[in-house]
Parts: structure tokens; sequence; C-alpha cells
């Protein structure tokens, strides 16, 4: 562990916690996509099986656990308990683009051609890109509240700091896994467009919106 | 294998 992947942890943790309070007090998720919420808790059910089969610390597992269940917490308040509110007309990313192609690419190339290994694989390569729903959704919308544009930096800034830590492991731990360093690159990549109106908009106290 | 070790990361 080093303090890259702590801190990229915590912004993780973080914005699950910023989305679930923000849909649980304001008793709305007008603005966000159900569909990237069920695509992370496609990401995390896929990649944690692994808490059935193997113990690796406490941290490791309860921050497991917390993230399913706040993903999964999450969704049923999207699509259940505050379902009046979701906004099902800006939030039409077609997922199936997304799952297809990343689906087979998972079984193309993988470390092992095991059942767990691709369900991994398969995970990390669709948590890069679950957050295009939610980014197409804004760019429809043309706006989105300063709350969900926090959630979005924590969700893109844990990746970058991810890639920090794996440089910092190749060079102290010669350790590297390719996959997961390609697809962390796509992922903070995909977030740049964002990091870039947030920082000069958002942080500057001024609304995130888009010219429509 | 080296993918083994980043299953220690979430």
């Amino acid at each position: 562990m080093n303090i890259f992947r702590l801190f990229g942890d915590l912004s993780h943790l973080a914005a699950i916690i910023i989305l679930l309070l923000k849909i649980w007090k304001s008793r709305s998720c007008a603005g966000i996509s159900g569909k990237s919420q069920i695509l992370f808790a496609i990401v995390f059910t896929t990649r944690y099986l692994d808490l059935l089969t193997s113990f690796i610390s406490l941290y490791n597992t309860s921050m497991k656990m917390i993230y399913i269940g706040c993903s999964y917490a999450t969704v049923y308040l999207i699509y259940a308990k505050f379902r009046a509110t979701y906004d099902g007309n800006h939030d039409s990313f077609r997922v199936e683009f997304l799952i297809v192609p990343v689906g087979g690419l998972a079984v193309l190339i993988n470390h092992d051609f095991s059942l767990l290994e691709i369900l991994w694989t398969f995970s990390i390569y669709l948590e890069s890109v679950a957050i295009l729903p939610q980014l197409f959704m804004i760019s429809k919308t043309g706006e989105a509240e300063t709350i969900t544009t926090h959630y979005l930096f924590c969700q893109g800034l844990y990746r970058a700091l991810y890639l920090i830590n794996w440089i910092w492991r190749f060079y102290f731990e010669g350790f590297f896994d390719m996959i997961a360093i390609v697809a962390g690159v796509v992922q903070t990549i995909l977030y740049c467009d964002f990091f870039y109106l947030y920082v000069t908009k958002v942080l500057k106290g001024k609304k995130l919106s888009l010219p429509a | 294998t080296d993918s083994q070790s980043s299953k220690d990361e979430l």
C-alpha cells in the first residue's frame, strides 16, 4: 500500500458516499445517470467475487463490501425509491454498445483464461467506460448540479491517483499490470474534458454548464 | 504472474 493508492481509494469512497448522500438528502436523482450506476454495480460485482474465495486484509474486504453495498443502494434509490425523479429521457446512452465490446475484449485479452480472471478483466475494461452514460447525460442536459461535479471529480481523481500508484509500484516493486494500466489511462483520459470544466468553472464558484 | 498481485488492489 502506498499513499497514492490510499488516497485513490479514499477519493473513490468519497465519490460513492457523496453521490449516495446527495440522492438520499435531496430525495432526488435528477441529473444522475442510472445507467452509469448500474455499470458500476456490475463492475464491483464482477471484480469482487474473490471476496468469496480469498481474504487479503480487513481493509480490502471492508472496502469491497462498502463499495458493493453503496453501489447497489444507489441503484435502488434511483430505480425504486426515487424513480419519479429519474430523468430517463436524458439518460439515453446505449450501454449495450459498451458491454458487448468490453465482454468480447475481456475474453480475448486477459492474463489467464479462467472464469474469475475473465470476470476481473471484464470489470477492469467496463470500469474504464462506465462513466460515459453520465458524461453523455450532462452533455445532453447541458448542465450539472455542483454536488454532482464534486462526485465526478472524486470519481475521476481516484483512477488518476491509481496511475501514480502503478508508476510507484513499477519503480519500487518492479510490479505492473498492463491490463489495469491501459484501462486506467483510458478511464482517466475520458475525464480530462470534465476536469478542465471543473477547474475553470466549478472551482471559481460558477455552475457547470456546457454551451448547449 | 504479475496480475495476481494487482488483486490486492480495489
